[in-house]
C-alpha cells in the first residue's frame, strides 16, 4: 500500500545520506570505523533496493485490476442498457446492482492505488 | 512477465495456518509464472469474504482459489464468478454443490472421525468432551465435528458436553475455553476442530493446571501445538497439508487454465500425529 | 507524478459516481438524454483509463532509474573507498563527489515516486 | 517488454520544435521496442539540462540523445557520459570535438549562409537587419549567426545593426523584436535564428503596423510560421527536419549499441521555404 512504499523510499534517502556520512568520514579521518558503518549500511541498503520491486510490484496488479475493474463497471453498465431496452426488467435489475456494486468498487480501489 | 494472473482468499488473512497455504501457492506460482495475488479479510468476516471475492472477478483475474466456506452464500457466489469465465478451485473447505472446477484439501469428515477414533482409543472410551470448533457455518468445521460424532456416537462411555465456536479467534478460542471448564467442570477432554483452537483450549487449561486431567486433542502442526504435544498438554492432533493444497490448487488451476483435465476432488493426507510420531 | 496521478484517479472517481447517476436516471425516468449523457460519460472514462498506463508507466521507468542510482551510489562509493586505500587523492575526491552528486539525485527522485 | 532504454534531452521540454523532435523519436521507438524518455528542462536553462543528463547516467540508460550545446560545458560532459560506458548522439545541435559517437541534425553553419542569401536577394543588397538568436552559447546558434554574417559579408548595402538573443523564451524574443524596433528604427529587416523568434518578431512587427516595411526571414515550419508566411509578414523561412532528427537519432542509437558502423555526422536537409513554395 502507499504507506508502505513511502516509508521504504523515506528509509532508502535516509540511508544514502547516512553512507555518504560514513563516507565523508571514512575518508577525513581514516577510520575503520567509519569504514565498517559503511559497509554495514550498504548491505542494508541494497535489502532496501531489494524490496523496491515487491513494493512496487503490488502496485503495478493493483493498477491491473482497477483497469479491469473499469471494464467490468462498463459492462454491466452496457447491460443494463440493453436489458433496461429489452424491457427484461429482471435482467437490467441485476445488472444496475453489479453497475452499483463495482462503482463501490472503484471508490474503494482509489485508495490503494 | 506473468503468464497468469490468480487470487487466493483464504477467511482470514495472517492466520499462521493460511500463511502456509500462500506459501505453498507462491513456490508454485513462482515456478510457473504466475502472478498470486493472496488477499481477503484481516480477520474472518465473511462479508469481507464474499466481497474479496466478487471484486477479484470485478477485475478480471484469470482464477480464484477460495474456501467453499458455506452453501448458502459460496455456492451463488462461486456460481456467479463461473459464470462470469473465472474459473474457480475450492481449497481446504469444498462447496460441493457449487460450480467449482476442483476441491483440494483434506477429507475433512473423515479427520473428524479419525479424531474420535482417536479420542476412544486414548481416554479408554470414557470421557465428557468440549468441543471447540472455528464456525458453525462453514463447511469443513461441521464435516470435522460430524465425523467426529459419528466416530463416538456408539460409545457409551464418551458424551460430548459442548460444542462452542471460536469465529477463526486465538481469543475467543480461550474465552470458549475458560468458559466451558468454569460451566463444566465434568468435562475431561476437548477437540479442538481449526488450528487456533487446540492451542487456546491448551493455554487456558495449563492456565488452570488442569493437564493433566484434562485430554486434548486438537488440528494441524503449528509450531505451537507441536510444542503443546512435546509437553504433553495436547496428546495429539489431526496433521493436515496446507503447504501442498496451496502448491497443488496452483497447479490444478494452470491446467485447467491450459484446457487440461483436473481431477476434481484431490485429498491430501491426513492422519493423528502423537509425541511418538515426532523426532 | 504524483500529482497527475492523483488527479487522473480523482477523475476516474467521480467518472464512474456520474455514469451510475446517469444509468440510474435513464432507467428510472427511461429518457433518452440521461442515455445520452452515460456515453458521452462513458467515452470519457474509458479515455481516463487509457491513460491510466501512460501515466503509470512513467512511474515503471522513474523506479527503474530509482534503482539503477542506487546502484550508481554504491559503485561509486566503493571506487571512493578503493581509491582512497590506494592514496589515489584525486580519483577518490572525483569519487567522492560523484557520491554527493548521485546522493542529491536520490533525495530529489524519491519525490517523483 | 523493451529492448532499449533511451534518453533524450532537448534544450527546452515543451517547445512546439523539439515535440516534433520528441514525436519522431517515439515513433522510431515504438516500431523498434524501445522505452523512450523525454526529459529536460520545462525552460531552457544549461544547468538544468547538464544535471538531467547526469541524473540519465547515474541511471544507467544504455543510451542518451541531446544538444551538444556548448563546448566549453558539454564537451567534457558527454565525455564523462561516454566514459562510463553510455553512448551519445547529439541532435539538432553538434559538439563536434566531443566523444560523442554521432551527430544528426542540420548543417547549421550552411543554413544560415542560405538564410544570407535569400535576404540579399529578397532586399535586392539593401537592408538594416538585426539578429535575433536563441542563446549566444549555443554552438548551432552561433554557426547560423556566423553563415549568415558570412553570406552577407561582401553585401556594401547589408547592415547587421544589432544581434540579441531571445533565450528560446517567446516573451524574450517579443521583449527584444520590440526593443529593437524602438531603438533602431533603421532596422528594414530581421533573421530569427531560433523557430520561435521569427513568430515573435512578426508579432511584434505586426503590432506596430511595420509588416510592409520590415523584412523577415525566420528558421523552421512551425504552424505560426507558415500562417505568418501565407499573411506575408514572414516572407521565408529556413527549413529544417526535427521528425526525421529524432526517428533517425533513436535509429542510429539502436545500431550504436548493436554494433553496427555508424555514419558520424548526418545532415538532414535544409533549404529556404517561400509562400511560392506553400500548397
Ligand atoms: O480452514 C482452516 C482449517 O483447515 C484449519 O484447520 O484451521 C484454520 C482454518 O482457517
Ligand atoms: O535547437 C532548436 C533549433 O534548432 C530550432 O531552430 O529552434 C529551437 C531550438 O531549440
Amino acid at each position: 500500500e502507499s504507506f508502505e512504499r513511502f516509508l521504504l523510499l523515506n528509509d532508502i534517502s535516509q540511508r544514502s545520506n547516512l553512507l555518504t556520512e560514513k563516507l565523508h568520514g571514512y575518508i577525513l579521518d581514516k577510520e575503520n570505523s567509519h569504514l565498517k558503518d559503511y559497509r554495514r549500511e550498504k548491505l542494508k541498503l541494497i535489502k532496501d533496493q531489494n524490496r523496491l520491486y515487491k513494493v512496487m510490484s503490488t502496485q503495478e496488479v493493483t493498477l491491473t485490476n482497477y483497469k479491469n475493474m473499469i471494464d467490468s463497471f462498463l459492462d454491466e453498465g452496457d447491460a443494463t442498457i440493453g436489458a433496461f431496452q429489452q424491457d427484461e426488467i429482471n435482467q437490467y435489475s441485476n445488472h444496475f446492482n453489479e453497475v452499483l456494486k463495482i462503482n463501490s468498487f472503484l471508490q474503494e480501489s482509489t485508495l490503494d492505488l | 512477465k506473468y503468464q497468469y494472473h490468480f487470487v487466493m482468499v483464504p477467511e482470514e488473512l495472517d492466520n499462521d495456518y493460511w500463511r502456509l497455504v500462500e506459501k505453498g501457492a507462491r513456490a508454485a506460482a513462482d515456478k510457473y509464472g504466475v502472478q498470486l495475488e493472496y488477499v481477503g479479510p484481516k480477520q474472518a468476516n465473511i462479508e469481507d469474504h464474499v466481497k474479496t471475492i466478487e471484486m477479484s472477478a470485478a477485475s478480471k483475474v484469470d482464477g480464484i482459489m477460495t474456501q467453499g466456506l458455506s452453501d448458502e452464500q459460496f455456492t451463488p457466489l462461486i456460481n456467479r464468478v463461473v459464470e462470469k469465465g473465472i474459473p474457480v478451485i475450492t481449497v481446504d473447505t469444498d462447496a460441493a454443490n457449487s460450480r467449482r472446477e476442483a476441491y483440494i484439501g483434506t477429507d475433512n469428515y473423515y479427520a473428524g472421525y479419525l479424531a474420535g477414533k482417536e479420542l476412544i482409543a486414548d481416554t479408554k472410551g470414557k470421557a465428557n468432551v468440549a468441543i471447540i470448533t472455528g464456525t458453525f457455518y462453514a463447511n469443513h468445521m461441521q464435516q470435522r465435528v460430524k465425523g467426529f460424532q459419528d466416530a463416538v456416537k456408539e460409545e457409551k462411555g464418551i458424551h460430548i458436553i459442548a460444542v462452542e465456536e471460536s469465529e477463526i479467534s486465538r481469543v475467543k478460542a480461550a474465552e470458549k475455553a475458560t468458559q466451558i471448564l468454569k460451566d463444566h467442570p465434568e468435562v475431561t477432554a476437548f477437540f479442538g476442530t481449526s488450528a487456533l483452537d487446540g492451542i487456546e483450549i491448551a493455554q487456558m487449561v495449563e492456565k488452570y493446571q488442569k493437564q493433566n486431567q484434562i485430554y486434548i486433542i486438537g488440528f494441524d502442526t503449528l509450531p505451537e501445538t507441536i510444542e503443546y504435544i512435546r509437553k504433553g498438554t495436547i496428546k495429539a492432533t489431526v496433521v493436515q497439508e496446507p503447504y501442498q493444497m496451496g502448491y497443488g490448487a496452483v497447479t490444478m488451476m494452470i491446467d485447467l487454465i491450459n484446457g487440461k483435465k483436473v481431477t476434481p476432488v484431490v485429498h491430501t493426507e491426513t492422519r493423528i500425529l502423537r509425541l511418538k510420531d515426532l523426532p
